[in-house]
């Protein structure tokens, strides 16, 4: 699923401004 | 009275709503009702105003995203506005399609940002992330909107302008048919008077969903689903005391998001094919087999 999900999967991913 | 780790849960919830969205209920709300000490938006009625329009507001928004917060310009390949000032060739249809799609891509980044940020969310496998956002973001994304809209029209470009429902009516077909159906929702979506601290909650029930399709694991899906519910009920409760009746007929609303977003992607297959046009690619991986 996340193959074909690849840039919801990125922003997913991708370390949250939140956590900074 | 609401047990005291809810009450932790309904905060964090509401924080994350506040500080993921750059627009919410309580912001378009004073921009719409005039109350509001920034300019008033630029209204957006007809072909002239909406050419205006492209060329101030893009301006505009793009000065504030080089100045401003960059939260939301985490994929690099979109910059809302820019792309209809690239695309002024195109017809104006296609033009404010596009404007569309730039808006909903930004909005996905933001609750995609907002879902990470919803206690227990993270702890869920990467497959069911994927897939309660791919679900679950178009119907979030309309009830945001619904905060945007009167019967009049839509706030858009962060309140910097406001396009009439008679001029999105009055566009051609298929295009005409798009925000109608929304401003519908819209009017009996907003005669329930929530307020931000409802609506965060209301849209991490929304994106914690434990019927989607292809989930790997259900019941935890449903125990995090479970948990936002009844907060939801409780802060409900307590926030509008006099209005008992609210959470069963905004459990209601989950089902008229559902069909909103069937008719959409609809319009939207409809719309790739006959006219000659391109879609994001994030939302077409969001459309791609959806329903």
């Amino acid at each position: 699923l996340t193959e074909r999900h690849k840039i919801l999967h990125r922003l997913l991913q991708d370390s949250s401004p939140n956590d900074s | 009275p609401m047990p005291a780790d809810h009450k932790v849960l309904v905060r964090q919830i509401h924080d994350a709503y506040m500080k993921n969205f750059t627009m919410n209920k309580a912001k378009a709300r004073l921009i719409l009702t005039g109350k509001t000490s920034k300019p008033q938006p630029f209204i957006i009625h007809n072909m002239e105003t909406f050419q205006l329009a492209e060329k101030t507001l893009a301006a505009h928004v793009l000065a504030e995203h080089h100045g401003g917060s960059e939260n939301s310009l985490h994929i690099g390949d979109v910059v809302p506005a820019l792309g209809c000032g690239m695309l002024r060739q195109r017809e104006a249809e296609a033009r404010l399609f596009h404007c569309c799609q730039s808006t909903s891509v930004e909005t996905v980044t933001e609750l995609t940002e907002f879902a990470k940020a919803v206690p227990g969310f993270q702890s869920l496998d990467l497959n069911d992330q994927v897939t309660l956002l791919k679900y679950g973001v178009y119907e979030a994304l309309f009830t945001l909107l619904a905060s945007c809209m009167n019967k009049d029209g839509v706030l858009v470009a962060r309140g910097g302008g406001f396009i009439t429902r008679e001029f999105l009516k009055s566009l051609r077909r298929p295009f005409s048919d798009m925000m109608e159906p929304k401003f519908q929702f819209a009017t009996r979506f907003n005669s329930l008077e929530l307020d931000d601290s409802d609506l965060s909650l209301f849209v991490a029930a929304i994106i914690c969903c434990g019927d989607r399709p292809g989930l790997v694991d259900v019941p935890l899906v449903e125990q995090l689903q479970e948990t936002i519910v009844q907060v939801l009920r409780l802060h409900l409760l307590t926030n509008h005391p006099n209005d008992s009746f609210l959470f069963p007929r905004l459990l209601q609303k989950l089902a008229d998001l559902r069909e909103l977003v069937t008719e959409h992607a609809q319009l939207v297959e409809d719309i790739k094919k006959t006219e000659d046009t391109s879609l994001h690619p994030l939302l077409q991986e969001i459309y791609r087999d959806m329903y």
